[in-house]
């Protein structure tokens, strides 16, 4: 039977296969605006995936996503692939979202940690690190969103290998990260970064490494305000928002410290559900009215980022 | 497939940092033991901590002994993966 993306179900959890195989359908299927690009490989050799959307033109500002860079936070991936869908059907119909893609671009990597995705299905469905080991380290794996060139090192991160937010033995060591920061230094013009996470409810932006606010912190909080309003009209789900290090807590070595450091203004991290109940084992039948909630956010800061050029 | 059975996730709300360091101390005390799910971050933000089912008795005292109010927000993980892997294969066929 061949494979489509249309018998796929976006209501489920799936294996790393089942997504990299959808990939390719959905890529087929959709090939007039999506096409797929190998950014890198993983620690254990894995092919790290990104979609890009594009109408054409060159050199368009562009949009980063990335999901799933904690493996066991299996609601990002999930939300990830169903955002694809959501442009790729809503393009032409939605006037916000044709506006932003006839004329910025949006690159979104749906497994951002494959070695620990496929882990989490094979032997350890609550791992959270990437799966690198190196000689004399007592531990597998380095927590991927501490091991950027931005803070790398300070509070908020640990130097045990054996720590859930083990920072690796130098900035960008892990070829996940490296991957995404070539990528994105390469292209040149990426305006707007957002990394999904879960759980805990909340819209955060620069700095997780300082408690000093960002030149640009009024403009990002009154973003995030409108981003998470937004999200609430969808299901009534709250969300708190501010600077990661006064919202949550100090951390050091994050992907959105690096952005907005290397002139990312827009950058953001979502924390999405669970409201209390079940934390990381989210159930699927939360998967759609999660993703539909977190389209609006990522739409509302996607379009302030195409009316307001820098 | 690691197993999990038993394993409960606990939340606690920390009343001040005071409290909040003695959760910190726990992970040092239970290295590789305590897994926070949602770490210890400020007084208005709950805790969520998996304690392996060997360790519960341990670290229960430990919460009780310092005052640091807790209630089970899981009571065993593996029931809950074990319905996460049911609806995946359902879905699958």
């Amino acid at each position: 039977l061949e494979r489509s993306a249309g018998s796929f179900s976006y209501s489920s959890y799936h294996t790393l296969e089942e997504i990299y195989s959808w990939i390719d359908s959905f890529v087929t299927e959709n090939a007039d605006i999506v096409s797929k690009i190998l950014i890198g490989k993983s620690f254990e050799n894995r092919s790290i995936l990104v979609l890009k959307f594009s109408t054409g033109g060159s050199q368009h500002r562009a949009i980063w996503i990335d999901a799933g860079i904690h493996s066991r936070e299996w609601i990002t991936h999930a939300t990830g692939i169903w955002t694809a869908k959501q442009i790729v059907s809503e393009y032409g119909k939605d006037d916000i979202l044709t506006n932003i893609l006839n004329a910025m671009d949006i690159f979104l990597e749906i497994v951002s940690n494959p070695d620990g995705f496929a882990f989490t299905h094979s032997m350890n469905r609550l791992w959270r690190k990437n799966k690198s080991s190196r000689p004399g380290a007592s531990c597998i794996g380095v927590d991927l969103n501490r091991n950027w060139r931005s803070g790398f090192g300070g509070n908020g991160s640990n130097d045990n290998p054996c720590s859930e937010t083990y920072r690796g033995p130098y900035p960008h060591s892990e070829p996940e990260v490296a991957a995404i920061a070539d990528f994105i230094t390469a292209h040149g013009n990426v305006k707007a970064l957002i990394s999904i996470h879960s759980y805990s409810q909340m819209l955060m932006y620069p700095y997780g490494h300082s408690l000093e606010p960002v030149s640009d912190q009024e403009e990002l909080y009154d973003l995030a305000k409108s981003a998470v309003q937004a999200l609430y009209e969808v299901h009534g789900i709250k969300y708190i928002y501010g600077s990661i290090s006064t919202t949550l807590y100090v951390a050091s070595g994050i992907t959105l410290d690096w952005a907005y450091d290397n002139g990312i203004k827009y950058a953001f991290s979502f924390e999405l559900r669970d409201t209390g109940s079940y934390g990381f084992l989210l159930p699927a039948s939360q998967i759609i009215p999660t993703a539909q909630e977190t389209w609006m956010a990522i739409r509302t800061i996607m379009e302030h980022a195409l009316n307001n050029p820098y | 497939q690691m197993n999990f059975t038993g394993d409960q996730v606990l939340r606690i709300l920390a009343k001040n940092e005071k409290q909040l360091s003695l959760l910190r101390d726990l992970e040092s005390l239970k290295p590789q033991k305590v897994d926070f799910w949602r770490g210890p971050a400020r007084p208005s933000l709950p805790v969520d901590m998996r304690v392996p089912f060997s360790e519960l008795k341990d670290v229960k005292a430990y919460l009780e002994s310092h005052g640091l109010v807790y209630s089970i927000m899981i009571k065993d993980i593996q029931v809950l993966l074990n319905e996460e892997r049911e609806a995946m294969a359902k879905s699958r066929r």
